[in-house]
């Protein structure tokens, strides 16, 4: 490599391209690029590799302005007793919920925690089925639904209950996948959470969000702050083409942290979300 | 929605007489900007406004009563004939089984999509078969048989899946059997992939090898961004591609991911799907997604 690259308008272009390809929505692209104009004039920056990295640094920096720590301290109840750290799972269908759940409690009982896993999509055909298959895989027991169709609020509920009562340190509540739009299926939500909370607080609310999806990631991001208290965004499938650069916007208009990102289909493809590595991976 | 936007610009540039290309360029740039929050992939947006940008130099908009609207109604028109353009029913075999495989990225609604087909196919009067050739997904295999009894569909499930039993062989003996219970079509379920998975779509590759379809359906979630530019082309290069079913169309996305596989595969739209029932499935409406891409 040795030389440096002279700036010219093609590299402003580029720049905004590259983010736009990355899903950072055209607004930001250029309120980002245009910004680093003006610093560039400022500092007489004239290597566009300097630029890359100023860019890059803008990026993670927004990105790092929430708190990306998982809370899963285990809370007292009125006796001083531990209940279980609570998690429960939210999202649109086929982001990656169940199998990130899996992947979570793999993560937990190597830590050496005791994980139950609570089987609250009593909807989807094999919902039950697949979650039990990645709680064996993961080491976690599974508290399944005791009929078929059974109100998802009353599972999740038993879950926490079996948790309590089995000394576990976390719980983690799959639910069924649901479009934001949906007002029914998002009040069913808050009921879930208000049930769960009879027994105990949630320490979690985990929205995952697939990084293949556009602009509607934000409205997702939004209505599941507004119905379910979400805390903590898990990003899927970051193992494709995909960037997920839309979490920008979506840190910017409901402020929820990235803790968590998905990287494949295996059991050990969950990380700690890195503001500095995925900067890098948006633009290069 | 465009229309406001273009009606503002429109507004702005009033009583000016002629309009110049600088004013074009700006009404383009609005158009750009719209297609963009549409999630149209930039390739796509790109050729696409350069199309529009040579309509809107021309007379029809010069000599129009109201520019603004004519611009819209040439974008809208624009987006019609790519969204609709090849729109065609579903290919049949000459003899059957009628072979139908769809492929696409991990979640975008295949498995569903099967049942679905299937008992729209069955309404039809046909006799379909469903082929559980998703070995790996963790019970995608139990899912599909769920699926196939709620849709009132026979499914061909020789292997547990779980990562047991060799999806081809699967897939080529579910023909064969087909063609001896004399099932009229067989609809085929494949593991989502993704583009970038080298030996995945090789897979899909020597699946579609195996059978020899007489569709191949590309399924993907409406509420896809950038990426499905990027993931129709390595499905078209990878499988190939014969038409495409745009999923999750029930949400508030605006779909511009139409675009996108349309532009990029020069495959058809031929379905919609609108919800998680088995009748949430509709033949694809060019002139509604239009709308809603713009809107
Ligand atoms: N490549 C890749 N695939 C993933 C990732 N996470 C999940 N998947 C796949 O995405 C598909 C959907 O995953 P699920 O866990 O069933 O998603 P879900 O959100 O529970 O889906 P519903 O319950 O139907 O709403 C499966 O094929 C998973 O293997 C990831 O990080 N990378
Ligand atoms: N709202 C809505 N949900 C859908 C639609 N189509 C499928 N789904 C849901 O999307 C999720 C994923 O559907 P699947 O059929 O498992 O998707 P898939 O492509 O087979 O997933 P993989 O096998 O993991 O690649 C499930 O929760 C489905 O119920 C649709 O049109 N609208
Ligand atoms: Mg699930
Ligand atoms: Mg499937």
């Amino acid at each position: 490599f040795g030389g440096s690259r002279p700036i010219d308008e093609q590299t402003w272009e580029q720049l905004e391209d590259a983010l736009i390809l990355g899903d950072l929505g055209a607004e930001a692209s250029e309120r980002l690029v245009a910004g680093l104009r003006a610093q560039a004039e400022r500092l007489q920056v004239r290597d566009e590799r300097d630029l890359r990295s100023m860019l890059r640094d803008a990026l993670a920096e927004e990105l790092s302005e929430n708190d990306p720590t998982l809370h899963l301290r285990r809370p007292a109840d009125a006796e001083g007793r531990a209940l279980p750290a609570v998690v429960l799972v939210v999202g649109v269908n086929g982001v990656g919920k169940t199998t990130t759940i899996g992947k979570f409690a793999r993560f937990l009982s190597r830590l050496g925690k005791r994980v139950m896993v609570g089987a609250a999509d009593t909807f989807r055909a094999a919902a039950v089925e697949q979650l039990a298959t990645w709680a064996e895989r993961g080491g976690a027991e599974v508290v399944r639904p005791e009929r078929a169709g059974q109100d998802p609020a009353s599972v999740a509920y038993q879950a926490v209950a079996h948790g309590i009562e089995e000394n576990a340190d976390v719980v983690l509540i799959d639910t069924a996948g649901r479009l934001q739009t949906k007002a029914g299926l998002m009040d069913e939500l808050s009921k879930i959470r208000r049930v769960v909370e009879k027994l105990a607080p949630v320490a979690e609310v985990l929205l995952v969000l697939d990084a293949t999806t556009g602009r509607n990631g934000i409205a997702q991001a939004e209505a599941f702050l507004n119905h379910a208290g979400a805390t903590g965004i898990v990003l899927t499938k970051l193992d494709g083409s995909a960037k997920g650069g839309f979490v920008l916007s979506a840190r910017e208009e409901a402020g929820i942290p990235i803790k968590l990102i998905g990287v494949g289909e295996g059991i050990d493809d969950l990380h700690a979300f890195n503001a500095e590595a995925f900067a890098r991976d948006l633009v290069g | 929605s465009l229309s406001e936007r273009l009606t503002a610009t429109f507004a702005h540039l009033r009583g000016k007489g002629r309009l110049t290309a600088a004013d074009i360029d700006s009404t383009v740039r609005e158009i750009r900007r719209a297609l963009l929050d549409a999630d149209v992939a930039l390739e796509v947006v790109k050729a696409f406004t350069a199309a529009i940008r040579t309509r809107a130099l021309g007379k029809e908009v010069s000599e129009a009563l109201n520019p603004a609207q004519q611009v819209v109604k040439i974008v809208d028109e624009e987006l019609v004939s790519v969204l609709g353009g090849s729109t065609r029913r579903l290919h049949l075999a000459k003899v059957p089984p009628t072979v139908i495989l769809l492929a696409g990225l991990q979640g975008a609604g295949k498995t569903t999509l099967a049942g679905k087909l299937g008992r729209a196919l069955a309404a039809e009067g046909h006799t379909p078969l469903l082929a559980a050739c998703d070995l790996q997904r963790p019970d995608a295999v139990t899912q599909l048989r769920v699926i196939g009894e709620q849709a009132g569909v026979p499914v061909f499930a020789p292997e547990p899946g779980n990562g047991v039993g060799d999806p081809v062989r699967v897939a080529r003996d579910a023909v064969v059997e087909a063609g001896a219970k004399q099932y009229d079509v067989v609809i085929v379920d494949t593991a989502g992939r993704l583009g970038v998975d080298a030996e995945l779509m090789d897979q899909a590759k020597r699946i579609r090898e195996a059978v020899q379809p007489d569709e191949v359906l590309f399924v993907i979630d409406a509420m896809t961004g950038q990426d499905a530019a990027a993931t129709a082309r390595a499905f078209r290069d990878g499988v190939g591609l014969t038409g495409v079913v745009l999923s999750k169309l029930d949400g508030d996305t605006r779909g511009g991911a139409a675009l996108s596989v349309v532009s990029v595969t020069g495959a058809p739209i031929l379905y919609a799907s609108t919800g998680e029932g088995l009748d949430d499935f509709e033949v694809f409406h060019p002139d509604r997604m239009s709308r809603r891409i713009l809107d």
